[in-house]
């Protein structure tokens, strides 16, 4: 099963038409592995991605260095995934 | 596992067998209002199935109503959403009068796992896959995104050439056994007025087109319904929706569902994308999916009962 442990979720907030710009080049930097759970689209629209453990980092440094504001919408995805899956065992028993 | 679909729990996530057994309950429990067809198989060979709602007793191809859910594996809401739309039109019909008006003279078509590989993969092995599993040639990435396959604009702007990336379009147009097998059944069907495709998350009604900027014909008139069932579904919990064609209100996304249905004639073609809270993305809490239902419902009522009132 994959492992999703210190997988983040970050939500991004591009301003302007240069920030999506920006955001979609991040999208193409493919050894990043990242999942846009939602793409960059228009200037205000909030753009989520997930971010596997090992981009974190990369991610953050690239966000910030241009200029880039974010949040982290899910701390650690995999726990998120436990708690479902305890949910459907509950169930089940 | 239920003994029957009262007691089916419809507050937790469920798996492929499970949502299987419990249309074949619905089916045994209610034979002169639902059927199940086989429109085709996976690319892993799992059977497709879509739910029939109709009261007629005759072999005719009524004007229909298409819902499909799931079409995106790890958008779990999506099919437990459609699973509570299944029993919600059982329970409704002959209590509830816009339904049963519409079931008097529609049939409705439900299809609530689109992309049966890709959900059972969620639940085995990846819960964040979103494709379906067909393989690649000359790559080892699996799969193609089945809402960048359809045969609109197939392969221009809007979807990756990547076999690799999420919104890989395929191989060519229909290359997707689950999406041909749609695509054959509304060939062959010829009569559904309304196509309904339903996504999570974001919150969003949209229509065509998502491959151009250009307004679709029916742009006004697909504007304002939009605008009835998003505050239709408004009222029921308060959510907050945003609604407008696929292009401008997100981005480009060419060869997607809603824009080869509108080109095949099917006037009222719609996509949702299902409620998120903000902080969940695709893991919506379990407890959330009946609200998420519910409120649904409503806008897929109010578009249901419009195509019902303006035939064409």
């Amino acid at each position: 099963r994959e492992d999703f442990v210190g997988h983040q979720v970050l939500r991004i907030l591009a301003a302007d038409e240069a920030q999506v710009q920006t955001v979609k080049e991040l999208e193409e930097l493919e050894h990043l592995q990242l999942d846009f759970w939602r793409g960059p689209a228009q200037p205000g629209s909030s753009i989520d991605v997930r971010v596997p453990f090992a981009s974190v980092q990369a991610v953050k440094m690239f966000l910030e260095s241009s200029g880039l504001s974010y949040s982290i919408m899910i701390e650690d995805v995999q726990a998120l995934l436990d708690e479902e899956q305890e949910q459907m065992f509950a169930f089940q028993a | 596992r239920a003994a029957n679909t009262d007691t089916f729990n419809y507050e937790t996530y469920h798996t492929l067998d499970e949502i299987y057994s419990f249309m074949d309950m619905l089916v045994a429990e209610n034979p002169n209002l639902v059927s199940k067809i086989q429109i085709g198989k996976t690319y892993e060979g799992r059977p497709i199935f879509v739910l029939k709602f109709s009261t007629s007793t005759k072999e005719e191809k009524r004007p229909a109503i298409w819902i499909d859910t799931g079409i995106h594996s790890r958008e779990w809401v999506t099919q437990a959403s459609g699973t509570w739309f299944a029993k919600k039109i059982t329970k409704d019909y002959k209590q509830d009068k816009t339904l049963t008006s519409i079931l008097d003279n529609m049939d409705i078509f439900l299809e609530i796992v689109t992309n049966p590989d890709g959900y059972a993969f969620t639940h085995s092995k990846n819960r964040l896959w979103r494709k379906t599993r067909s393989r690649n040639d000359g790559t080892s990435c699996v799969g193609a995104d089945p809402n960048r396959n359809w045969d609109a604009a197939f392969g221009k702007p809007g979807a990756s050439g990547n076999p690799c990336t999420e919104t890989y379009h395929g191989k060519a147009p229909n290359s997707e056994s689950e999406v041909k097998s749609i695509v054959d059944f509304v060939q062959n069907h010829k009569n559904i007025k309304a196509f309904i495709s339903i996504h999570s998350y974001s919150q969003l009604l949209l229509y065509p087109y998502g491959y151009t900027k250009d307004p679709a014909p029916d742009q006004q008139e697909l504007d304002q319904l939009a605008k009835a069932a998003v505050d239709a579904l408004s009222a029921v919990h308060g959510t907050k929706y945003k609604y407008g064609s696929i292009y401008t209100t997100i981005y480009q996304a060419s060869g997607n569902t809603v824009d080869w249905t509108y080109g095949q004639g099917i006037k009222y073609s719609y996509t949702f994308e299902l409620r998120d809270t903000g902080r969940y993305g695709f893991l919506l809490p379990a407890a959330q999916i009946v609200p998420t239902a519910e409120e649904t419902w409503a806008a897929l009522m109010t578009i249901m009962d419009h195509t019902h009132k303006h035939p064409y």
